[in-house]
């Protein structure tokens, strides 16, 4: 899902 | 998780650890911008909506709470608590009016999200908050150069601010060489390369301090 990238990052 | 975010987060902890030992230890809050906390305040906030809908891990959680929950206790000493406030000179941290900061953010996470088909208000909270994560530090960066004369603490708290932020960039290189499913997203490289060239003269300048052993003092 494109959304998600990056997006566990701080 | 690799050594480089990790590292970049631990950095991050300790800047504000940093910044808490200078407030205490000089009774002041001279030198340090309220509104770059406050523009911090409201990038961990709008970032880290994501605390409510997904799950990542304990210490993703633990730290999207942590930032929030220490920052905005520093902006509490500030404003509110003896001897911070009554010290706190606002017309020294009257670079870029928050306002200011936060318009143009929006309209352009706006205008990003809107290109990229991604209407969901925590998907553009989110990207509004990658861009104004940049801009945050730059009434920090304003303040010392007012003063000139960093004090120590000062200077390592934005030291290790630009630490986590360089740091950051390494975990994206090494994230987009080992992990397979790793999508980019280039908005979030823009800004935070934008973000990191912003600290590179302060490093220049701090690097060079602590080389001769002198104080940290900045050109007019």
């Amino acid at each position: 899902k494109v959304t998600e990238e990056m997006k566990d990052e701080l | 998780m690799n050594i480089f975010r990790f590292a970049g987060d631990m950095s991050h902890v300790v800047s504000i650890l940093v910044l808490l030992l200078r407030l205490r230890s000089s009774k002041s809050a001279v030198g340090i911008s309220l509104k770059t906390q406050e523009l911090f305040l409201i990038v961990f906030v709008t970032r880290y909506l994501d605390l409510f809908t997904t799950f990542y891990s304990l210490y993703n959680s633990f730290m999207k709470v942590a930032y929030i929950a220490s920052t905005t206790y520093i902006i509490w000493m500030i404003r509110f608590q003896e001897p911070y406030k009554s010290k706190y000179d606002a017309s020294q941290d009257s670079f870029l009016h928050i306002k200011f900061a936060v318009a143009p953010c929006a309209g352009l996470a706006l205008f990003a999200c809107l290109v990229k088909g991604e209407l969901s208000p925590i998907d553009i909270l989110w990207t509004f908050s990658i861009f104004l994560e940049a801009l945050a530090i730059v009434p920090q960066l304003f303040v010392l150069q007012r003063y000139r004369e960093v004090e120590n603490l000062t200077g390592h708290y934005v030291f290790f601010l630009g630490a986590y932020r360089g740091l950051y960039i390494l975990n994206w290189v090494y994230r987009s060489y080992y992990e397979q499913f790793y999508r980019h997203n280039w908005l979030v490289y823009v800004s935070g390369a934008v973000q990191t060239a912003l600290y590179v003269d302060f490093f220049y300048y701090y690097v060079v301090s602590k080389y001769y052993g002198g104080k940290l003092t900045l050109p007019t």
